[in-house]
């Protein structure tokens, strides 16, 4: 373990924090405003009623947005920009859809199972097209359990970048340099949990969450590989070229 | 590099 100066958990813990807050898309008061706007039936059946790839389509192209926000964030934590390119890449590619389902739980509402899509807050039976209910369920799960544990911002921005550092990802060229990183934002992460007065389980608690997310990306991939296996040139054509070099 | 073009892209652009 690195050793770290308390003055310097607080810059990073600061800048990480810094970093979330300018790249987050939406900010949570604005989400907050929003959440009593829910699709009405009548919308509900016209995104069920999309053709599957329609659906397929948009979906890709919500997600590539959210993830440009997160390359924006990764640019911005002090030390990413520093490790070759190939390992920010790396990153990237493994962990940024993570770091867009960790963000979600911003967007979700646990009271009625929803989260916001495409201008208001949908629950599972909008996604229904996608022919994916398992893996619409266990996003669904995974937000309402992130939520469950009543994160603040700060400690969301840290957790996003202890993600996004994983450094055990495959094809790292400079994993050490990595695990420095993570280190070092991990220790960050508990100096925050600790300020903010949070029980000691939490730490425990965002681990789990880190598989978690790892299954859930799994799961994405294999359903895309299923879509992609019957809509060759669906994805082709008309995915996002970020979402295809992402995924592809 | 060609693989991941587009990212590449993001990582060079100065962050606005």
């Amino acid at each position: 373990s690195p050793t770290v100066s308390m003055a310097e958990l607080e810059h990073l813990a600061q800048n990480i924090s810094k970093s979330h807050v300018e790249t987050c898309q939406y900010l949570r008061e604005e989400l907050q405003q929003l959440s009593w706007q829910a699709f009405l039936q009548d919308e509900v059946d016209g995104y069920q009623s999309k053709p599957r790839e329609v659906m397929w389509q948009l979906c890709a192209i919500k997600i590539t947005e959210a993830i440009q926000y997160v390359v924006e964030f990764a640019k911005r934590i002090d030390g990413f920009m520093e490790l070759c390119q190939n390992d920010q890449i790396v990153l990237l590619k493994a962990g940024s859809l993570e770091v867009v389902f960790v963000r979600m739980c911003r967007a979700f509402d646990t009271q009625n199972n929803t989260v916001y899509f495409d201008g208001k807050y949908a629950g599972p039976d909008v996604f229904k097209a996608l022919g994916c209910d398992d893996l619409i369920t266990s996003v669904f799960d995974f937000a309402k359990s992130m939520c469950s544990l009543h994160l603040s911002e700060d400690e969301i921005a840290l957790f996003s970048a202890f993600v996004l550092l994983s450094a055990d990802r495959t094809w790292l060229q400079e994993k050490l340099q990595v695990e420095k990183l993570q280190q070092k934002t991990q220790l960050a992460l508990q100096h925050v949990l600790q300020k903010n007065q949070r029980e000691d389980g939490i730490l425990s608690k965002l681990r789990c969450k880190v598989s978690a997310l790892r299954s859930l990306c799994a799961r994405h991939s294999e359903n895309l590989s299923a879509f992609r296996a019957v809509y060759p040139d669906i994805v082709r054509s008309h995915f996002p070229p970020l979402y295809k070099e992402l995924f592809g | 590099k060609e693989k991941h073009k587009i990212l590449h892209q993001l990582l060079q652009n100065s962050t606005s």
